[in-house]
Protein backbone atom coordinates (compact mmCIF):
# COMPACT_ATOMS: atom_id res chain seq x y z
CA UNK A 1 0.00 0.00 0.00
CA UNK A 2 1.04 4.04 -0.53
CA UNK A 3 -0.49 7.07 0.27
CA UNK A 4 0.24 11.11 -0.33
CA UNK A 5 -0.93 13.47 1.23
CA UNK A 6 -0.77 17.15 0.36
CA UNK A 7 -0.89 20.49 0.67
CA UNK A 8 0.06 22.89 -2.37
CA UNK A 9 0.35 26.95 -2.56
CA UNK A 10 -3.95 27.75 -2.07
CA UNK A 11 -4.08 25.57 1.22
CA UNK A 12 -5.86 22.95 -0.53
CA UNK A 13 -5.29 19.59 0.64
CA UNK A 14 -5.40 16.35 -0.81
CA UNK A 15 -5.01 12.36 0.15
CA UNK A 16 -4.94 9.62 -1.71
CA UNK A 17 -4.01 5.78 -1.36
CA UNK A 18 -3.29 2.91 -3.80
CA UNK A 19 -3.12 -0.95 -2.91
CA UNK A 20 -2.53 -4.79 -4.11
CA UNK A 21 -4.11 -5.31 -0.78
CA UNK A 22 -2.94 -8.41 1.23
CA UNK A 23 -1.41 -11.79 0.25
CA UNK A 24 -3.74 -14.52 -0.06
CA UNK A 25 -6.67 -12.44 0.16
CA UNK A 26 -10.26 -13.94 -0.89
CA UNK A 27 -10.84 -13.07 -4.31
CA UNK A 28 -13.59 -10.03 -4.38
CA UNK A 29 -12.35 -8.78 -0.61
CA UNK A 30 -11.65 -4.79 -0.50
CA UNK A 31 -9.83 -3.17 2.31
CA UNK A 32 -9.80 0.14 4.00
CA UNK A 33 -7.81 2.24 0.82
CA UNK A 34 -10.55 2.72 -1.68
CA UNK A 35 -13.08 3.58 1.20
CA UNK A 36 -13.37 7.14 1.87
CA UNK A 37 -12.98 7.78 5.41
CA UNK A 38 -11.20 4.64 6.37
CA UNK A 39 -8.08 4.88 4.08
CA UNK A 40 -8.53 8.16 3.12
CA UNK A 41 -9.53 11.24 3.97
CA UNK A 42 -8.82 14.93 3.01
CA UNK A 43 -10.71 18.27 4.90
CA UNK A 44 -9.45 21.59 4.18
CA UNK A 45 -11.31 22.72 7.31
CA UNK A 46 -8.90 19.62 9.52
CA UNK A 47 -6.65 17.60 7.83
CA UNK A 48 -5.38 14.88 5.18
CA UNK A 49 -4.99 10.97 5.94
CA UNK A 50 -3.60 8.23 4.44
CA UNK A 51 -3.81 4.69 6.21
CA UNK A 52 -2.14 1.21 5.29
CA UNK A 53 -2.33 -1.52 7.23
CA UNK A 54 -5.08 -4.35 8.47
CA UNK A 55 -7.42 -2.43 6.21
CA UNK A 56 -10.71 -4.41 8.11
CA UNK A 57 -9.87 -2.24 11.62
CA UNK A 58 -9.19 1.02 9.68
CA UNK A 59 -12.88 0.23 8.09
CA UNK A 60 -14.40 -0.56 11.36
CA UNK A 61 -13.27 2.20 13.15
CA UNK A 62 -13.36 4.91 10.16
CA UNK A 63 -9.75 5.57 10.60
CA UNK A 64 -8.88 8.65 8.31
CA UNK A 65 -11.83 10.31 9.31
CA UNK A 66 -11.49 9.62 12.86
CA UNK A 67 -8.64 11.67 13.35
CA UNK A 68 -10.23 15.06 11.18
CA UNK A 69 -13.27 14.30 13.93
CA UNK A 70 -11.25 14.39 16.53
CA UNK A 71 -9.38 17.73 15.14
CA UNK A 72 -12.69 19.03 14.60
CA UNK A 73 -14.65 18.17 17.61
CA UNK A 74 -12.15 17.22 20.55
CA UNK A 75 -9.68 19.83 19.54
CA UNK A 76 -6.71 17.44 19.38
CA UNK A 77 -3.86 17.90 17.21
CA UNK A 78 -2.77 15.94 14.24
CA UNK A 79 -0.07 14.06 16.38
CA UNK A 80 -2.93 13.67 19.16
CA UNK A 81 -5.03 12.46 17.02
CA UNK A 82 -2.86 9.94 14.67
CA UNK A 83 -1.89 8.52 17.95
CA UNK A 84 -5.30 7.67 19.43
CA UNK A 85 -6.54 6.27 16.54
CA UNK A 86 -3.66 4.30 16.23
CA UNK A 87 -2.58 3.56 19.80
CA UNK A 88 -6.07 2.92 21.46
CA UNK A 89 -8.71 2.75 18.51
CA UNK A 90 -6.65 0.25 16.12
CA UNK A 91 -4.82 -1.12 19.03
CA UNK A 92 -7.59 -2.21 21.08
CA UNK A 93 -9.01 -4.20 17.97
CA UNK A 94 -6.14 -6.22 17.42
CA UNK A 95 -5.33 -4.34 14.28
CA UNK A 96 -2.02 -3.28 12.86
CA UNK A 97 -0.92 -0.74 10.92
CA UNK A 98 -0.18 3.22 10.08
CA UNK A 99 -1.32 6.46 9.65
CA UNK A 100 0.20 9.48 8.01
CA UNK A 101 -1.38 12.85 8.27
CA UNK A 102 -1.07 16.44 7.55
CA UNK A 103 -2.93 19.29 8.76
CA UNK A 104 -4.62 22.90 7.53
CA UNK A 105 -1.51 24.59 8.92
CA UNK A 106 1.16 22.17 6.99
CA UNK A 107 1.89 20.41 10.32
CA UNK A 108 3.06 16.54 9.11
CA UNK A 109 2.70 13.80 11.47
CA UNK A 110 2.45 9.79 10.89
CA UNK A 111 2.06 7.14 13.89
CA UNK A 112 2.35 3.13 13.52
CA UNK A 113 2.00 0.25 15.91
CA UNK A 114 4.30 -2.14 13.36
CA UNK A 115 7.73 -2.43 13.47
CA UNK A 116 8.73 -0.13 10.22
CA UNK A 117 6.88 2.18 7.69
CA UNK A 118 8.36 3.55 4.42
CA UNK A 119 7.56 7.25 5.12
CA UNK A 120 8.88 10.79 4.04
CA UNK A 121 7.69 14.18 3.97
CA UNK A 122 9.22 17.13 2.15
CA UNK A 123 7.98 21.33 2.93
CA UNK A 124 8.60 24.36 1.16
CA UNK A 125 10.75 25.32 4.54
CA UNK A 126 13.22 23.13 3.07
CA UNK A 127 12.55 20.27 5.43
CA UNK A 128 12.80 16.88 4.34
CA UNK A 129 12.88 13.49 6.28
CA UNK A 130 12.74 9.29 5.04
CA UNK A 131 12.29 6.98 7.76
CA UNK A 132 11.90 3.30 7.71
CA UNK A 133 12.08 1.70 10.87
CA UNK A 134 10.56 2.72 14.11
CA UNK B 1 2.57 30.53 0.24
CA UNK B 2 3.56 27.45 1.52
CA UNK B 3 3.15 23.83 0.77
CA UNK B 4 4.51 20.44 1.89
CA UNK B 5 3.20 16.53 1.59
CA UNK B 6 3.97 13.57 3.17
CA UNK B 7 4.15 9.48 1.75
CA UNK B 8 4.18 6.64 3.13
CA UNK B 9 4.79 3.32 1.31
CA UNK B 10 3.41 0.74 3.36
CA UNK B 11 3.66 -0.65 7.12
CA UNK B 12 4.90 -3.88 8.57
CA UNK B 13 7.57 -5.97 10.43
CA UNK B 14 10.67 -3.96 8.61
CA UNK B 15 13.15 -4.18 10.86
CA UNK B 16 16.91 -3.05 9.77
CA UNK B 17 18.34 -6.34 11.04
CA UNK B 18 16.25 -8.06 8.15
CA UNK B 19 16.77 -5.63 5.33
CA UNK B 20 19.92 -5.88 3.32
CA UNK B 21 22.11 -2.49 2.84
CA UNK B 22 21.11 -2.55 -0.98
CA UNK B 23 17.75 -3.05 -0.36
CA UNK B 24 17.12 -0.16 2.24
CA UNK B 25 18.74 2.22 -0.25
CA UNK B 26 16.39 1.25 -2.76
CA UNK B 27 14.14 2.52 -0.57
CA UNK B 28 15.25 5.76 0.15
CA UNK B 29 15.85 6.29 -2.97
CA UNK B 30 11.83 5.43 -4.48
CA UNK B 31 10.99 7.23 -1.75
CA UNK B 32 12.83 10.18 -2.36
CA UNK B 33 12.00 9.98 -6.26
CA UNK B 34 7.97 10.02 -5.49
CA UNK B 35 8.52 13.16 -3.13
CA UNK B 36 10.31 14.54 -5.32
CA UNK B 37 8.04 14.03 -7.96
CA UNK B 38 4.49 15.59 -5.68
CA UNK B 39 6.84 18.52 -4.47
CA UNK B 40 7.82 20.00 -8.17
CA UNK B 41 4.15 20.08 -8.63
CA UNK B 42 3.49 21.81 -5.60
CA UNK B 43 6.48 24.05 -6.15
CA UNK B 44 5.42 25.70 -9.48
CA UNK B 45 1.88 26.37 -7.73
CA UNK B 46 0.07 23.02 -9.21
CA UNK B 47 -2.91 21.30 -7.65
CA UNK B 48 -2.61 18.84 -4.31
CA UNK B 49 -4.60 16.75 -6.30
CA UNK B 50 -1.52 16.70 -8.88
CA UNK B 51 1.12 16.17 -6.39
CA UNK B 52 -0.64 13.20 -4.62
CA UNK B 53 -1.04 11.80 -8.35
CA UNK B 54 2.73 12.09 -9.18
CA UNK B 55 3.88 11.10 -5.83
CA UNK B 56 1.58 7.92 -5.86
CA UNK B 57 2.21 7.36 -9.65
CA UNK B 58 6.13 6.54 -8.63
CA UNK B 59 5.19 4.20 -6.39
CA UNK B 60 2.77 2.40 -8.07
CA UNK B 61 5.34 2.07 -11.41
CA UNK B 62 7.77 0.71 -8.82
CA UNK B 63 7.78 -3.10 -7.48
CA UNK B 64 9.05 -2.25 -4.70
CA UNK B 65 5.36 -1.44 -3.14
CA UNK B 66 2.12 -3.43 -2.90
CA UNK B 67 0.25 -1.10 -5.54
CA UNK B 68 0.16 -1.03 -9.43
CA UNK B 69 3.22 -3.20 -10.79
CA UNK B 70 4.50 -5.65 -7.86
CA UNK B 71 0.89 -5.87 -6.30
CA UNK B 72 0.49 -8.67 -4.28
CA UNK B 73 -1.57 -11.45 -5.10
CA UNK B 74 -5.31 -13.22 -4.08
CA UNK B 75 -6.42 -16.48 -3.19
CA UNK B 76 -6.98 -17.24 -6.70
CA UNK B 77 -3.48 -16.25 -7.85
CA UNK B 78 -4.97 -12.93 -9.80
CA UNK B 79 -4.09 -9.64 -8.70
CA UNK B 80 -6.91 -6.84 -7.32
CA UNK B 81 -5.86 -3.48 -6.94
CA UNK B 82 -8.04 -0.48 -5.29
CA UNK B 83 -7.26 3.45 -4.83
CA UNK B 84 -9.04 6.51 -3.58
CA UNK B 85 -8.39 10.11 -3.64
CA UNK B 86 -10.25 12.94 -1.95
CA UNK B 87 -10.29 17.15 -2.41
CA UNK B 88 -10.40 18.37 0.80
CA UNK B 89 -11.85 21.82 -0.61
CA UNK B 90 -14.57 20.43 -2.07
CA UNK B 91 -14.86 16.62 -0.46
CA UNK B 92 -15.25 15.59 -4.22
CA UNK B 93 -13.58 11.78 -3.97
CA UNK B 94 -13.00 9.09 -6.41
CA UNK B 95 -12.28 6.00 -5.88
CA UNK B 96 -11.45 2.59 -7.87
CA UNK B 97 -11.80 -1.16 -6.13
CA UNK B 98 -10.58 -5.03 -7.54
CA UNK B 99 -9.31 -3.55 -10.84
CA UNK B 100 -6.59 -5.67 -12.43
CA UNK B 101 -5.36 -4.06 -15.72
CA UNK B 102 -5.05 -0.33 -14.84
CA UNK B 103 -1.54 0.26 -15.18
CA UNK B 104 -2.32 3.64 -12.35
CA UNK B 105 -5.14 3.11 -10.06
CA UNK B 106 -4.95 6.19 -8.44
CA UNK B 107 -4.87 8.05 -11.91
CA UNK B 108 -9.04 5.70 -11.93
CA UNK B 109 -9.81 7.13 -9.11
CA UNK B 110 -9.19 10.99 -10.24
CA UNK B 111 -10.87 9.80 -13.42
CA UNK B 112 -13.90 8.84 -11.11
CA UNK B 113 -14.03 11.72 -8.96
CA UNK B 114 -13.79 14.11 -11.91
CA UNK B 115 -15.74 12.46 -14.71
CA UNK B 116 -18.59 10.84 -12.88
CA UNK B 117 -20.82 11.73 -10.29
CA UNK B 118 -20.53 9.04 -8.25
CA UNK B 119 -17.47 8.08 -5.72
CA UNK B 120 -16.58 4.17 -6.37
CA UNK B 121 -16.62 2.17 -9.07
CA UNK B 122 -15.32 -1.52 -8.87
CA UNK B 123 -14.10 -4.74 -11.31
CA UNK B 124 -15.02 -4.44 -14.79
CA UNK B 125 -17.04 -1.32 -15.09
CA UNK B 126 -14.46 0.59 -13.47
CA UNK B 127 -11.72 -0.96 -16.19
CA UNK B 128 -14.56 -0.38 -18.88
CA UNK B 129 -15.09 3.39 -17.72
CA UNK B 130 -10.95 3.35 -17.29
CA UNK B 131 -10.55 2.01 -21.00
CA UNK B 132 -13.37 5.32 -22.66
CA UNK B 133 -11.10 7.82 -20.67
CA UNK B 134 -7.80 6.17 -22.39
CA UNK B 135 -6.34 5.67 -19.51
CA UNK B 136 -3.04 3.24 -19.76
CA UNK B 137 -3.70 -0.29 -19.53
CA UNK B 138 -1.64 -2.93 -18.84
CA UNK B 139 -1.76 -7.32 -19.12
CA UNK B 140 -1.13 -9.20 -15.92
CA UNK B 141 2.45 -9.75 -16.61
CA UNK B 142 3.17 -6.44 -16.11
CA UNK B 143 2.42 -6.20 -12.74
CA UNK B 144 3.37 -9.83 -11.67
CA UNK B 145 6.94 -10.29 -9.75
CA UNK B 146 7.86 -13.31 -8.85
CA UNK B 147 9.17 -12.25 -5.28
CA UNK B 148 4.95 -11.62 -4.59
CA UNK B 149 4.36 -15.00 -6.29
CA UNK B 150 6.70 -17.11 -3.80
CA UNK B 151 4.85 -14.98 -0.97
CA UNK B 152 1.61 -16.06 -2.23
CA UNK B 153 2.56 -19.68 -2.52
CA UNK B 154 4.40 -19.51 1.42
CA UNK B 155 0.51 -18.42 2.39
CA UNK B 156 -1.40 -20.83 0.82
CA UNK B 157 1.10 -23.65 2.25
CA UNK B 158 0.18 -22.28 5.60
CA UNK B 159 -2.83 -21.70 4.38
CA UNK B 160 -3.47 -18.06 5.94
CA UNK B 161 -3.40 -14.67 5.43
CA UNK B 162 -0.23 -12.18 4.65
CA UNK B 163 -0.91 -8.55 4.43
CA UNK B 164 1.74 -7.64 1.93
CA UNK B 165 4.81 -8.12 3.48
CA UNK B 166 6.76 -10.21 6.18
CA UNK B 167 10.22 -9.17 6.67
CA UNK B 168 13.37 -11.59 5.93
CA UNK B 169 16.52 -11.48 4.61
CA UNK B 170 16.32 -12.12 0.82
CA UNK B 171 18.51 -11.11 -2.19
CA UNK B 172 16.02 -9.17 -4.42
CA UNK B 173 15.29 -5.87 -3.75
CA UNK B 174 11.57 -6.07 -2.96
CA UNK B 175 11.41 -6.56 1.06
CA UNK B 176 8.18 -8.30 2.04
CA UNK B 177 7.56 -6.81 5.45
CA UNK B 178 4.46 -7.66 6.80
CA UNK B 179 1.87 -4.97 5.77
CA UNK B 180 0.55 -3.65 2.68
Amino acid sequence: TVGCVAIDKAGNIAAGTSTGGMTNKKYGRIGDSPIIGAGTYANNKTCGISATGTGEYFIRTLAAHEVSAMMMYKDLTLKEAIKQVIHVEIDSLGGDGGLIGLDKNGNIAWDFNTAGMYRGYKTSAGDQKIEIFK
Amino acid sequence: KSFALVIHGGAGTIKKEYLSEAQEKAYREKLEEALNAGYSVLKKGGSSITAVQKAINVMENSPLFNAGKGAVFNSLGKQEMDASIMDGKTLNSGAVAGVSHIKNPINAAILVKDSTRHVMLSGKGAEDFAKQYHLAMEDAKYFYTEKRYQQLLKMQKRDSVQLDHSTSMINTLIDDHKLG
